[in-house]
């Protein structure tokens, strides 16, 4: 018997907003720790990884480890009936080839139950190992959305680069060429509003921005974002979920040949 | 050229 039930239910939503449309099926991966999702996109180019702790949730229960394979066009349908103060109950049988959703609002006058079909997902499961990264920057998520979104006005590509000035963004292309360079804050009242960068050695890498503007869908998860990286690695970006959990995405960076 | 690498390249499989 697997059952967690999230009191937020919102968070369900915000993180089914923010892959469906660079997932089409993930396996939740559930054991008596939490939930995890890994999935590719069908370009193999980027990875997202999902971990929510087994405390998020309560109750928690999961008697032995099962991999549950949903398609996200059924799940986005599916939690789109839930409302944003509902708690969410996620429940599987063992053995059986459904997975259930049971939306509670906080009143407990309305309840709605959603019945999905299990999927058979062969995915291939990588192991992510722990990095030491060059570059690790902590900043307002919506700033990384609105540099994103503007640089892909410029060009396809942007070029990020950490030194000791700060981090640089920079995008070119028929029309013309823009920098955005933020720097380590000093004061700021909101802890959330901090540019934080920790350097450990310059780094410069060209991403692709149609992947980032996706990666950016997470914004409503979390007020930051952490963008880790490594020369000729792929780059982190990381969504915290609440205390109990994460989202992130990994890009692999542009190569010139 | 630019080449866009694919992700699976950079892990490991288990």
């Amino acid at each position: 018997m697997f059952e967690a039930r999230l009191i937020q239910g919102s968070v369900l939503k915000k993180m089914i907003d923010a892959i469906k449309d660079i997932v089409t099926d993930i396996n939740l991966d559930c054991s008596s720790t939490g939930i995890s999702v890994q999935a590719m996109d069908s370009g193999h180019v980027c990875l997202v990884l999902i971990e929510l702790g087994s405390d998020g949730f309560e109750p928690y229960r999961c008697d032995r480890n099962i991999t549950l394979g949903l398609g996200l066009k059924a799940l986005s349908v599916v939690v789109r009936c839930a409302n944003n103060d509902d708690s969410i109950t996620i429940k599987a049988q063992e053995g059986t080839d459904n997975i259930n959703f049971v939306f509670e609002s906080p009143n407990g006058e309305k309840t709605s139950q959603f019945e999905i079909k299990l999927m058979d997902i062969d995915s291939e499961h990588l192991g992510i190992p722990d990095t030491e990264y060059d570059s690790v920057v902590k900043m307002p998520s919506h700033e990384f959305q609105r540099i994103c979104r503007d640089m892909s006005q410029l060009g396809d590509s942007i070029v990020v680069a950490c030194t000791k000035d700060g981090i640089q963004f920079s995008a070119s292309g028929d029309m013309g060429s823009g920098k955005i360079n933020l720097r380590q804050s000093s004061l700021v009242d909101k802890e959330e509003d901090q540019i934080n960068i920790e350097l450990n050695d310059p780094v410069h890498l060209t991403f692709a921005l149609r992947y980032l503007n996706y990666f950016t869908k997470a914004t409503p998860l979390s007020p930051t974002v952490t963008l880790s990286l490594k020369a000729e690695s792929p780059l982190c970006v990381t969504y915290p979920i609440g205390d109990f959990g994460s989202m992130k995405f990994f890009l692999a960076p542009k190569i010139d040949d | 050229l630019i080449r866009q690498r694919d992700i699976s390249s950079f892990f490991p499989e288990i």
